[in-house]
């Protein structure tokens, strides 16, 4: 449905837009080094079904967010090295990764080992964006093309959201999966703060700048 | 199976 086709194409706008930012300012300053990291961990996590994919669409965009990530975190750590400012990206991530896995292990829909990752990477990607919004705390101002990354980011989940109501109503079964819900909802909250800046600051051409 | 969704979206 078309809920579901923006969101994931919102999703590799965001990461095309941070490529961008980063090659065309020769920077990574603000962005998040460990929501990268943990987006990497999402995807690998996620993503373990990768062979077993049967649909060409699903194929492609995991190999390309695997791909990407791969490449976003080569030229975070090593191409430009000096402009990610370790000082600034001081968010715990054990807090996150202690949330995601508990769980992940508590509530996984079977104890297999797919299952428990799977669940383990839908709880962390709900709250792999929080380093980088501590970091723009820390900062108090963003670039225009960074917050677009993070708006892109943003929309792709809460997108999803309208997606489930449709499949809910119109396919035959009336599945919902409640762990992909709930932790959607939940990631999409984390963002309210954020949208509204967006909505109040840059899509009126003002920075990125928090109150 | 049931329970389980069928793991169809990214």
């Amino acid at each position: 449905n078309i809920f579901r086709v923006l969101g994931d194409f919102s999703h590799l706008a965001s990461i095309f837009i941070l490529l961008h930012k980063i090659q065309q300012l020769k920077s990574c300053s603000g962005i998040s080094f460990k929501s990268q990291v943990l987006y990497m961990l999402v995807y690998i996590t996620r993503y373990l079904d990768l062979p077993w994919t049967s649909s060409p669409y699903n194929f492609i965009f995991k190999v390309l967010f695997i791909s990407s990530e791969l490449y976003i975190i080569y030229l975070m750590a090593r191409a430009y090295k000096p402009t990610n400012d370790p000082n600034l990206d001081t968010f715990h991530v054990e807090f996150l990764l202690g949330f995601a896995g508990l769980l992940a292990l508590l509530f996984p829909y079977k104890y297999t080992i797919l299952e428990v990752f799977w669940a383990f990477s839908i709880w962390l990607e709900s709250v792999a964006i929080l380093p980088q919004l501590f970091m723009l705390q820390r900062t108090g101002e963003a670039e225009a093309m960074t917050a677009h990354y993070i708006a892109a980011l943003g929309m792709y989940r809460a997108l999803y959201i309208p997606n489930w109501i449709y499949r809910y109503f119109s396919e035959p079964t009336h599945k919902v999966d409640t762990i992909a819900v709930t932790a959607g909802i939940l990631q999409t909250i984390l963002y309210s703060d954020f949208f509204w800046i967006y909505y109040t600051k840059v899509m009126r051409g003002e920075k990125f700048k928090l109150p | 199976e049931p329970g389980v969704p069928i793991k169809d979206e990214l």
